[in-house]
């Protein structure tokens, strides 16, 4: 990707490949998303079915809104709900062969963004640091 | 900004300024400070004192590491503990005359980075959505 011009770039030379991405399982308690949000650092991360099929993104903000009582935060709650109750569904998503220019429309309104083939399965995740570092080596040349 | 080179753009020109920023205060108790972040939906804000000088950034994974127990958050101890001693001093941080192209190396590694005075004062944030757009619209000319 080093020697490429940006009008040559495609999503799959920058993404992040799904083994390293941390995700969560659909039917996980939000309580383990929690967890795994908080020992990953990550503020959100993607949510897979059992085949491995992107269906969501899960953040912080949205579980501890969903346990926001009106005195305190009910994290007992977060053994009882599921991923898929709390998860955002309606997401964009990116393909391997779409241009640097379509993941940088994205990432300007989303720190990350999903990369899935035509069946749905999960690919990886297209990053805002990403598309800077590559920005900031086309601005050198 | 429109019409401006990329050369001649100046950190005042897209920094979001102080009177829009979120914010904690420095001697606030944990749960306050957590409530802020849910409540205005941002992953972390920065931390001011009384006299409105910038002195560190705090967010959410932050936050919810320091009340991870052996076997649940144990929230209740965030009405015992300050921001001051959970949050992140040594902090990235821009003149309001900086240029484009630093602001740019900044946020490469950081989703915002804090703006203040040669006195301390904060002047506000330059985030990296506002640098994206910017990097767009220049594709586009
Ligand atoms: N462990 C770590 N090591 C080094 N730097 C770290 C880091 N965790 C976070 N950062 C820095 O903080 C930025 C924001 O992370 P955040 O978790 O809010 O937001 C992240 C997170 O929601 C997601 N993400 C990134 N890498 C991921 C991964 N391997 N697995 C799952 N999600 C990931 O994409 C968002 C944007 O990531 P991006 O790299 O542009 O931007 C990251 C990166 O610059
Ligand atoms: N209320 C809202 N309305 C519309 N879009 C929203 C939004 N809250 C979040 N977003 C979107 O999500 C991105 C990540 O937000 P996050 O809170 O993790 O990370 C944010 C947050 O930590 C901080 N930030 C942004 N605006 C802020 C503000 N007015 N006050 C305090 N902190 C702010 O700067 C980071 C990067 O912001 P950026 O705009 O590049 O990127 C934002 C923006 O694209």
């Amino acid at each position: 990707t080093q020697d490429k011009k940006l009008t040559d770039i495609v999503i799959d030379d920058l993404m992040i490949s799904s083994e390293k991405v941390a995700h969560v399982q659909v039917n996980n308690p939000l309580e383990h998303a929690l967890l795994i949000l908080v020992k990953s650092g990550y503020s959100a991360v993607p949510v897979l079915d059992s085949s491995y099929k992107l269906v969501g993104t899960i953040g912080k903000t949205r579980i501890l809104n969903k346990v926001l009582g009106l005195e305190r935060f009910e994290m007992e709650q977060l053994s009882e709900m599921q991923v898929h109750e709390a998860m955002y569904s309606d997401i964009p998503c990116l393909s391997k062969s779409d241009t640097f220019m379509e993941g940088l429309k994205v990432v300007i309104n989303y720190p990350f963004v999903c990369v899935a083939d035509e069946n749905g399965y999960f690919d990886g995740i297209l990053t805002r640091r990403v598309i800077l570092k590559q920005l900031k080596r086309d601005y050198y040349t």
